[in-house]
């Protein structure tokens, strides 16, 4: 379950100051996954005491507004992204940024899309009932990158299709791309070995539309805890 | 990316779980410490409350505002949601302020029913039983505009996280320095999907 607490001392409309948490919601905790479970209890409170003597805010389209939803939305992404670090069993951070749509929420599609992909974070051997996983077994498997991103529900061409795992380019234009596979595991594992962040970025196209998305890998410790948690 | 302020902090409450680094992106921001207590007007406290059926990590939060906040939220879209949900659904639904966020952990409240919202509207009114009873005149005396009483708030919420989640920024908003902090938990069910 995620909770969250927000409070500012900017001063600030009721209508606004909700129209931005919902902005900065869908930017940040809505963004990030660890199991595919949605909460029955996700909740976020935001409070605005209006002390700090500031004007007041009341157009969101006002470059006041703007600033204020920038730090909302950097604080939120801050704690969001600790969450999906902290994932249960994580070893890693995954960060999935999206650009070339024609807007943003159609980015942000696609970014959660992989993201959320078990085939991308792990896939599941059925006749072990072990997991392994992609990002966790430290393998630069570019084809369920761009199977995730296909499948998300945002129509794009696929000779458009670019996508790096760190400085390595996987895929550009749609065609795989000779690579040092070497180099690429070795940046998975070094970023699991530190808890580090493994960064994917997927281009679809030309579109001024960019966002961002993040998850975890999959190790054996999620089975492990969940198989003995109970409240 | 910077780490949090607290991680080093010798507080209480880092006694149980350290503070997790904070990826914050870039920007006109300057990180400042305290979270939830960084803004003007804010108070906070995390206490063990007896609630935890293991151990005595901090299970009880308590952030209140010094005058009416406007307040907002946003809320799973699970049609079963928990009892806490609907009741905070409904506040917001009335009111545009709130004065105070009551938190609990290790205690499950989601798909109990009639009997699940009736606890929520007596811990709301301060007249459940037991535990959260005896702990909320201590949990009140404790509140606290330190940065040791956000730190505390932070690890109150946590179940099976890691790692305490919390971080504030300063910046210039409007010609006036404005401060924006928060804390969350969240380590399983994490998919989001709130509005």
């Amino acid at each position: 379950t995620l909770l969250g607490v927000i409070t500012t001392d900017a001063l600030v409309t009721s209508d606004v100051w909700r129209k931005m948490l919902l902005t900065a919601a869908n930017r940040s905790f809505n963004q990030i996954t660890v199991d595919g479970d949605t909460s029955t209890n996700d909740t976020v409170i935001a409070l605005a005491s209006g002390l700090s003597g500031s004007t007041k805010i009341s157009s969101l389209n006002s470059y006041e507004a703007k600033q204020l939803q920038a730090c909302l939305d950097a604080v939120m992404q801050g704690l969001a992204k600790s969450i999906a670090w902290d994932g249960e069993g994580a070893t890693c951070l995954i960060e999935v940024t999206v650009t070339g749509t024609n807007y943003e929420a159609e980015a942000a599609k696609i970014a959660r899309s992989v993201a959320s992909s078990s085939l991308a974070k792990a896939f599941n051997s059925l006749l072990s009932l072990t997991f392994f996983a992609a990002i966790y077994g430290r393998d630069p498997n570019w084809g369920r990158l761009a199977c995730a991103a296909g499948y998300a529900g945002i129509a794009f061409h696929p000779n458009d299709l670019r996508i790096s795992l760190g400085d390595t380019i996987l895929m550009d234009k749609g065609q795989p791309l000779p690579f040092d596979r070497a180099a690429a595991s070795s940046y998975l594992k070094r970023a699991g070995e530190t808890h580090g962040t493994v960064k994917i970025s997927i281009c679809v196209g030309n579109g001024q539309g960019w966002a961002q998305a993040w998850g975890c890998d999959l190790s054996y410790d999620y089975v492990k805890i969940n198989a003995e948690y109970t409240t | 990316s910077s780490s949090s302020s607290s991680m080093t902090s010798l507080d209480q409450s880092s006694k149980y779980i350290p503070a997790a680094p904070i990826l914050l992106p870039q920007g006109p921001w300057k990180e400042v410490p305290g979270g939830v207590i960084a803004a003007k007007g804010f108070k906070a406290v995390g206490m063990y409350g007896g609630l935890r059926a293991k151990g005595e990590k901090p299970d009880l939060a308590l952030v209140t505002c010094d005058v009416d906040a406007i307040a907002a939220g946003v809320f799973t879209t699970n049609v079963v949601a928990a009892a806490p949900v609907i009741y905070c659904k409904k506040t917001l639904d009335n009111c545009n302020t709130a004065r105070a966020v009551l938190i609990n952990a290790g205690q499950a409240n989601a798909a109990t029913g009639d009997a699940g919202y009736q606890d929520v509207i007596e811990c709301a009114t301060s007249v459940a039983k037991e535990a959260l009873l005896h702990s909320l005149p201590k949990l009140i005396d404790s509140l606290s505009s330190t940065i040791d009483g956000g730190d505390s708030a932070a690890v109150a919420i946590t179940t099976t996280d890691l790692v305490s989640k919390s971080v504030a920024v300063e910046c210039e908003v409007g010609g006036a320095l404005v401060r924006v902090g928060g804390m969350a938990k969240g380590s399983g069910m994490i998919h989001p999907n709130m509005a």
